[in-house]
């Protein structure tokens, strides 16, 4: 899901 | 995390701490543009609202609440503190910002990921990052020449989003289903509104005078 790799960046 | 991306965010970093050393020792804000710091305090806080509720690392916690805190700090700086409000170029300083913000609002409500509140918003907050220069950029053409704190204040902000942009192309091929259109096209978006900028920037350096 986006949740998981696009939210750790700033 | 890898060097694409913690070079991106500390060029980021680095742009922040040029503007405040810049505003906070020589209490000047000469050069700089009001409404794009603006723009950026909404473009953080409407992408940092998860700070809270999802924790993914205290880097990224002590990261986000840096950029929150310079970026309200610069305006409240602009605004409020009288040494650093005189020096603030208002007459210059018009590009209609607020019009940027209802778009970029419209086109997250419209192209987004998930529809969800902080889905939608953390995707306005890309799309107003892109075009959040605008303003500054405006501004610099004309006030025609600027102090070099301000011009690499513009360039490190300029040239961090081009290191995601190698980050992204480098966790495609490393990472399975790394895909994010809407991050990747906004993000390219704002990297070449300052292609001019970076021209004239990098003559400076060739030629050795000051940001015309």
């Amino acid at each position: 899901s986006s949740l998981s790799n696009s939210k750790d960046e700033l | 995390m890898n060097i694409f991306r913690l070079a991106g965010d500390m060029t980021h970093l680095a742009s922040v701490l040029v503007l405040l050393l810049k505003i906070h020792t020589i209490k000047s804000c000469a050069g700089v543009s009001l409404r794009t710091q603006e723009l950026y305090a909404i473009v953080f806080a409407t992408r940092y609202l998860d700070i809270f509720t999802s924790f993914v690392s205290v880097y990224n916690t002590f990261m986000k609440l840096v950029f929150l805190g310079s970026s309200f700090s610069i305006v409240w700086y602009m605004r409020y503190h009288k040494a650093v409000h005189r020096t603030y170029d208002r007459e210059q300083d018009t590009f209609r910002h607020w019009f940027l913000v209802l778009p970029c609002l419209v086109l997250a409500l419209l192209i987004h990921e998930k529809f969800t509140f902080l889905e939608v918003l953390w995707t306005f907050s890309l799309y107003l990052e892109a075009v959040a220069i605008l303003p500054q950029l405006v501004l610099l053409q004309r006030t025609r020449n600027i102090d070099n704190l301000t011009g690499q204040y513009i360039f490190l902000l300029g040239g961090y989003r081009g290191l995601y942009i190698l980050n992204w192309i480098y966790r495609y091929f490393t990472e399975p289903h790394f895909v994010h259109w809407i991050t990747w096209i906004a993000g390219l978006v704002q990297t070449l509104l300052y292609a001019d900028f970076f021209y004239y920037y990098f003559l400076r350096f060739i030629g050795g005078r000051g940001v015309e």
